[in-house]
Order: C-alpha cells, then structure tokens, then sequence
C-alpha cells in the first residue's frame, strides 16, 4: 500500500437500525450486506442520515413547500428511528511495518464502528476528528468490511407548536450545532444532522506518524525579514528506535508554471 | 533556502513534539485579503523518512505568509483590523452553512465564496449556530481572500438568555466541549483566512470555556513582542 490518504466517499449503503435485525460484529463478517436491497439503500457520506432518505426518496425533499411537515420529526418518533447503520467496503493490503489508520473528520453525534467483527466507540462530539488504528484488524486477503452505528444528538429537543429560535433549546446541552432545532430562517431539520458528516478516509503511514504540524510566521524590518516556524506531533508505532529524518520543504508556483523551491 | 532536513531519534511506541529550527525567507510574497492585494500561497510539504524503511509519513498544506491583528477602538468600541500592517475597513457577510443536510461539496463552496470576493466582502462571519466550517471552505477562503470570524457553539438564544432561562451554563459537558474546540483548532489553525476565533454569537460562553479558550488561543509568548508596524524587537531573532 502506498503512504498517503485515501477517501471513502463512495459505495456507501445505509440502514435503519430497528429494520436490521444483524449485530455489527455479523455484518462485518458472516452476513454483510449485498447491495442496495430493503433494508439498506444506498446513503450519501458525507451526509447526514436524513440527506441519504432524500436521495432515495423515502422522504419527500424538505427544501420543497412544507414537505418538511410531512417528514417525522425525531422528537416524536425516538432516537432509534434516525440511529442508522452505513456500511461500505475497502481493499488495502499493508506490507511490513506499516499501519492504517481509519479517520473520521466528523460523527454527529456517537457511533459504534465494526471492522471485519472487531468493535471500537467513537466518543460523543459533533465537532471532532475520530483516528483509529486498524492495523491489526485487517483482512488478510486485503478486502476489509465496515460498518458504523450512528446515533443522533442525545438531546434533540421537542420543537414548540410557535417554533422558535432554537425550538425548546435542549440541543444546547449536546456539543452540536444549535440551527437544527429551527431558527427564524429555518425549519427543524427533523434527524438534527445525524451522521457521517464530513470526510471519511484511510491513511497509510510507515513506522512513524506525523500528526497536526503547526504553521506560525514572524515578521521583521517592515516584512521583508520573514520566518517560518513549524512544529509537528510525532509519533513511532514501531516496537524500535526510528532513526528518523525530518524534511520541511516550502514551495510556491510562479506564474507561467515555474516552480520556485 | 527553503528545504531544510533533521535528523532524530524517537523511542518505541514514544508520541513526540517536534519543532524545526526556523526557516528565513527574504522578502516573501505575502497574503492579502480580497482587494488588498495577491492571496500569495506557499505549499509546505513535511515528511519523515525512517532509516531502514523509507519514507513513512507525508503531510503538505496551503500556506500564506500575513500577519493579522485586530483590538476594540475605544472611540468607537468596534473592532479595527489591520492586515501586514496595513488598516482594513471589514465589508463582511453572515454565514451559517451552505446546506441543511450537510451535502458539502468543494464546488459548493467554491461557488458560494468566489460570491462573496466578488460582491467585494472580505470577512465572512461563521456563525455561532451553525458549523465550525469545514477545510474545504477554508481552502476557498484562502483562494479568494476572505478573512474568517469563526465562532464556536454558543448562540444567545440557546445558552444563558430568555423566559424561563435556557441552559444557563451551556452545554452539559464543558471538557467535551474544550476536547471539541482544541481539536477544531487543529483542524483549522494554518489557513491564512483564518482571522478571529469567537466564543458564541450573542453570548459569552460559561466562564470556565470563556477562560480555557482565551488561554489556548492566545498568542504563544515567543510572538508576542510585536510592535506597530508589525516588527518583533530584534532580540527575538
């Protein structure tokens, strides 16, 4: 496997949780999915779950006259109703002494992540990354199966018969955005933007990691005398010492396709 | 100048912070906001090769050089800006997000920001009941120019404000809260477009995260001595 990220932003499908009647550990293993056939249909990621019911119709679309009205709102049908299982496959075969992560740029709001059986949390938080290390979970034969249990927000809220800014505001207790109750120029968006929210990915890295580097400048004698500072997290998942050697290298691309190093 | 290579050693399993000794450019060309000038943008690459193995890690961002500064006026109480030095009168526009299902595309937001530079803005305010907005929009903002006021989750309507009192000490969960922010810091913090970090739209955060953000986003000591036309006493270098 080459170093780098890689993207998994397609061949998604999505399932009502009370509708799948398999545990993630059989999903991922004995009895996965086979194709967008009831009850899974095929789910946007990124996206949120309600995004996914659009996209194949089980609802009507909310941003068309008061369709919005006619989609269940979770406070009236539980949490379980948008707790949603997205399932999808990725082949990657590591050679010695490299290691996948799995990164999640954004969950809302919890979820339960299973690789080929093998079960890890993702913590509660709208607003954060989720990077696991799956080395050691990897299919052999390369073709690895995944599934993610998504829960909503754990308070959605009740929205008020007049509506309101912020409906009745319990979604203020959660680390979550706040719009999806209603505000004046919106109508509640009925799952609260459960789901896989933003970019799902691999990465492939060697024995050590380079995690979050860090950019400042500084500036001297009226910006003419300019220096870049840079810090990095580092980090050797290797059971030895890494000899290591740590290149920083700036580039900008002038006009007409020069490249100046 | 600009390709500079160390070498260290890190431990089994051991999780390491690492600064490169700093990089001297002369001259560079620096980064505007819209109608100021050029978005000049560098792209650092930064890679780890390990003896015996090649290399093992590889990581590039869009950087641009620019010095942002920005203090409440006493005669008027608004809050003046300065890019590289130079005053900027802020022509700027409230954003929430660009789609209620959270289909965020690239094209979207490049679409949606090149909107904003060309209606002339160059700040486009997050607000505070929407998203910490996502990469790919700052990426857009970093293209055309427009300096960017985010806001972390706290809106006057949901924390601490109405009849009877909503929430009057934010969300249940302060550490998750800061676990968020100093992730989302992470997630953000190289983006020339990046210019204000805000506590909540309308609202002052609960104390103790008012307190916890203003500690972690101030600036870091080694930066601080800087004087009116932006220059660092000479000591410091």
């Amino acid at each position: 496997a080459s170093i780098g990220k890689t993207k998994l932003d397609s061949g998604w499908l999505a399932a009502r949780s009370t509708e799948v009647g398999l545990s993630g550990t059989q999903l991922t293993t004995s009895h996965p999915p086979t194709g967008p056939a009831k009850p899974w249909m095929e789910a946007v990621v990124p996206g949120t779950v309600l995004a996914t019911l659009v996209k194949n119709k089980a609802v009507p679309d909310p941003f068309y006259g008061l369709e919005n009205e006619m989609i269940l709102d979770i406070a009236d049908s539980g949490r379980e109703y948008y707790t949603f299982w997205f399932f999808t496959t990725f082949q990657c075969k590591l050679s010695e002494n490299q290691h996948l992560d799995l990164n999640f740029r954004a969950i809302n709001y919890s979820a339960e992540v299973y690789l080929n059986g093998q079960k890890r949390v993702l913590q509660k938080g709208m607003f954060r990354r989720h990077s696991l290390d799956v080395t050691d979970i990897l299919h052999p034969d390369g073709q690895n199966l995944l599934a993610v249990l998504v829960h909503p927000p754990d308070h959605p809220g009740t929205i008020p018969p007049e509506g309101g800014q912020g409906g009745d505001h319990e979604i203020g207790k959660d680390v979550a955005t706040q719009y999806v109750e209603g505000w004046d120029w919106i109508a509640p968006i009925r799952d609260r933007n459960t789901g896989i929210w933003d970019e799902v990915s691999i990465s492939v890295t060697g024995p050590v990691k380079i995690i979050d580097p860090h950019l400042v400048s500084s500036f001297f004698d009226n910006y003419t005398r300019v220096y870049l500072h840079a810090s990095t997290e580092l980090e050797n998942r290797s059971t030895w010492v890494a000899e290591c050697s740590l290149s920083i290298q700036v580039t900008t691309d002038l006009e007409g396709g020069v490249c100046l190093v | 100048e600009h390709l500079q290579t160390q070498h260290l050693s890190i431990s089994p399993g051991a999780h390491v912070q690492y600064t490169f000794p700093q990089l001297f450019f002369y001259k560079p060309n620096l980064w505007w906001p819209n109608g100021m000038g050029k978005q000049s943008l560098y792209t650092v690459r930064i890679s780890v090769d390990v003896k015996g193995y090649g290399e093992s890690d590889l990581w590039s961002h869009l950087f641009g050089f620019r010095k942002i500064e920005s203090h409440i006026d006493n005669a008027t109480g608004g809050r003046l800006f300065k890019v590289n030095g130079q005053p900027i009168f802020i022509r700027g526009g409230n954003w929430i997000l660009s789609d209620g299902l959270l289909r965020l595309s690239k094209k979207r937001y490049k679409t949606d920001i090149k909107f904003h530079a060309d209606m002339n803005m160059n700040m486009i305010r997050c607000w505070g009941g929407g998203l910490a907005e996502r990469p790919e929009f700052y990426h857009y903002c970093d293209i055309y120019g427009l300096l960017v006021w985010q806001e972390f989750w706290i809106t006057g309507d949901v924390d601490g404000r109405g009849v009877p009192v909503s929430n009057p000490d934010g969300p249940l969960d302060h550490d998750l809260f800061m676990l968020c922010a100093r992730d989302t810091v992470k997630l953000l913090r190289n983006h020339p477009s990046l210019a204000l970090w805000v506590g909540g739209n309308e609202q002052v955060p609960p104390e103790d995260i008012n307190k916890a953000l203003k500690n972690d986003l101030k600036l870091h000591p080694y930066f601080k001595n800087s004087n009116e036309t932006g220059n660092f006493t000479e000591d410091l270098s």
